[in-house]
């Protein structure tokens, strides 16, 4: 039975895209079925994986405003088990059509339920903002993953975001757990980094993964080839350090 | 007369909110009269400039929902001629509560007009998206600063947000120029940056600042301090950077 994994922050350019490519790609190479979802207008999880703006077809929007069925939209990539649903501008419609909707937190949720017994992982990638679209993956998941810059603003946004997960649990999507927390863009090179992480793992205890990932110039290269990392360039550091972080989750999940 | 400047990105951590502080720091610090909005529920320009959550009473949300009288909003900083408006999460439900208002776009102009008069410039940060709040902005402004990220994805929203632009010139606020495109956390060390960099240069001649900003550590650890880069640092590059910004934003000024 899948399970459904939300990539949130509204917090902006933390790494939320560069995690769900790289980790959902990770988990597809190690020939475990994963589908991909992007949630975000700008859609750069679908560009990620080699789709441009112009190739995108039916999307996220038309599944869960056109009520296309879902199997319609979910697309193929260069990996084998690593399917997309992709994401251009017309989502930007659908926050504004959900607004006066019955049960507008759900719709993602209702859509993705007919295939979820297709997949063992399912993530979510949310646009930077607490809006419909993230309270709509917030409520479709199983779990949520922070990825969260190690930099000073990055941290101030934390527990606004928390405040948002509770408030969905308590009112949407009461079985939802928090996943881990993740630090990114790591950089050995200076202080910041290792104050935000001693800071974040005292305050948050248990709840960061121990998997890091570091400022890896590769990870910012492989988008304009339309690639995940692991495809790009699977010895670079940026690359292993995602299939290091999905094999912690498929370790703490046999532990759930 | 105060020249009202919008720095507007829908891309997340492209430096939107460093931009708008030590850019306004460094107007500030040459005896001009500088005033920052901050038009972001995050509050990071209001942290970054010594504000924490806790200190922050009356913000814009009270001056453009609740009609309290702008001056009444307007608070002193480290720099003396630098005054900022503050933000906190109240903002995120300006933008809920505008949606059925009447001229909702405007209400952020009709606020702001009383108080240009009294400043040289004023810069507005606003948040990762292409809501309400940064159309406000964008209708308020006469220009707009676009930073740009030297990476692919940040490349890739910048369509997009020049096409809503010309919509909000076209339907809002015709006199709205573009005051330039930034480029941002360019790193020597990589290839990429000198690509985007080239990229954006020839697809958009003569609106790319000279001034490049490079990726500076002592532009991400001034935040903890709540202090302007210029004077946790001022010899740092990241410093001189933006004083280098503000002269050329000034010099283009006598031009127009
Ligand atoms: N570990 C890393 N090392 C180097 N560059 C990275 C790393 N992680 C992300 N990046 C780059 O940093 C930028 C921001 O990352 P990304 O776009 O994944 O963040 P995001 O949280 O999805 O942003 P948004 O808030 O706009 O959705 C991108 O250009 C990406 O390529
Ligand atoms: N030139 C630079 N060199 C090094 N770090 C930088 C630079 N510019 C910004 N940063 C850091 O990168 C992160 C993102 O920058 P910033 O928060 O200003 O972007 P933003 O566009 O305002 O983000 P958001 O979309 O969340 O509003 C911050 O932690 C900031 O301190
Ligand atoms: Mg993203
Ligand atoms: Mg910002």
């Amino acid at each position: 039975m899948g399970r459904v994994i939300s990539i949130a922050n509204q917090k902006g350019g933390v790494g939320k895209t560069t995690t769900a490519v790289n980790l959902s790609a990770s988990f597809a190479m190690s020939d475990i079925k994963t589908l991909l979802v992007d949630a975000d207008p700008q859609g750069n999880s679908s560009s990620g994986v080699g789709y441009n703006k112009e190739d995108i077809q039916k999307n996220l929007y038309h599944a869960i405003i056109e009520e296309v069925n879902i199997r319609e939209v979910i697309n193929d990539t260069d990996i084998p088990h690593l399917k997309i649903i992709t994401a251009n501008t017309d989502l930007i419609g659908a926050e504004i059509e959900l607004i006066n909707e019955i049960a507008r937190e759900k719709k993602l949720k209702d859509v993705l339920q007919e295939v979820i017994p297709d997949y063992d992982y399912i993530f979510i990638d949310c646009p930077p903002s607490l809006g419909l679209l993230t309270v709509n993956s917030l409520t479709a998941a199983h779990s949520v993953l922070i990825p969260l810059q190690c930099e000073y603003y990055a941290m101030e946004g934390l527990t606004q975001l928390l405040k948002t997960i509770r408030i969905v649990k308590e009112n949407l999507n009461p079985p939802l757990q928090i996943e881990g927390i993740l630090l990114t863009m790591y950089d050995l090179r200076n202080n910041l980094s290792q104050q935000v992480a001693d800071e974040v793992r005292s305050h948050f205890k248990g709840k960061v993964f121990s998997t890091i990932i570091p400022r890896n110039v590769k990870l910012s290269e492989a988008p304009s080839f339309g690639k995940p990392c692991i495809l790009y360039d699977a010895e670079s550091r940026g690359a292993q350090s995602y299939v290091e972080l999905a094999q912690e989750i498929l370790k703490n999940g046999k532990r759930n």
